[in-house]
């Protein structure tokens, strides 16, 4: 049969920064090709084709909690490949090679980590999986 | 085809615009 694609609506405008992103403008809908891990989601829009940030997306038909992991309180052990520096509020900067507990693996790709008392989103692609037990 | 994604973090919009949690 035909493949159906989900549809999203745009939140926010986006401007592309690289030539396989499309530029989004609020309010347009987009149909989703693939969902990548990273947050960076493969989408068609009209007659563009490109990557755009999930996070600019809401889904049409309601919340898509069931698409999306619960939050794991006891964490899973990652290992920081790139150091990322915070830039908004919610954000954690870490170094290279520093081990977190990845506690909740959100779609947009910017996940929740913690490392000692501290949480908050680190960019997925950041993160490897590591075998040390917690 | 579909080309390799972008290999920078995803920008986020923000906060005031963002999705509110479900």
């Amino acid at each position: 049969g035909p493949i159906i694609l989900d549809t999203y609506r745009v939140i926010a405008d986006f401007e592309k920064t690289s030539k396989h992103e499309i530029n989004l403008h609020t309010g347009d809908f987009v149909e989703i090709v693939e969902k990548n891990e990273n947050g960076w989601w493969f989408c068609q829009c009209e007659s563009k084709r490109g990557w755009v940030p999930a996070s600019y997306l809401e889904p049409l038909d309601g919340p898509e909690e069931a698409e999306e992991p619960e939050p794991d309180y006891e964490g899973e052990m990652h290992v920081t490949t790139q150091a990322y520096e915070a830039e908004q509020e919610d954000e954690i900067s870490l170094e290279v090679g520093q081990t977190v507990e990845v506690i909740h693996k959100l779609l947009d790709g910017w996940w929740v980590v913690r490392k000692g008392e501290q949480t908050g989103h680190y960019p997925s692609m950041f993160l490897q999986k590591s075998d040390k037990k917690n | 085809s579909i080309k390799n994604p972008p290999q920078n973090p995803p920008p986020r919009p923000p906060p005031e615009m963002r999705r509110k949690p479900a």
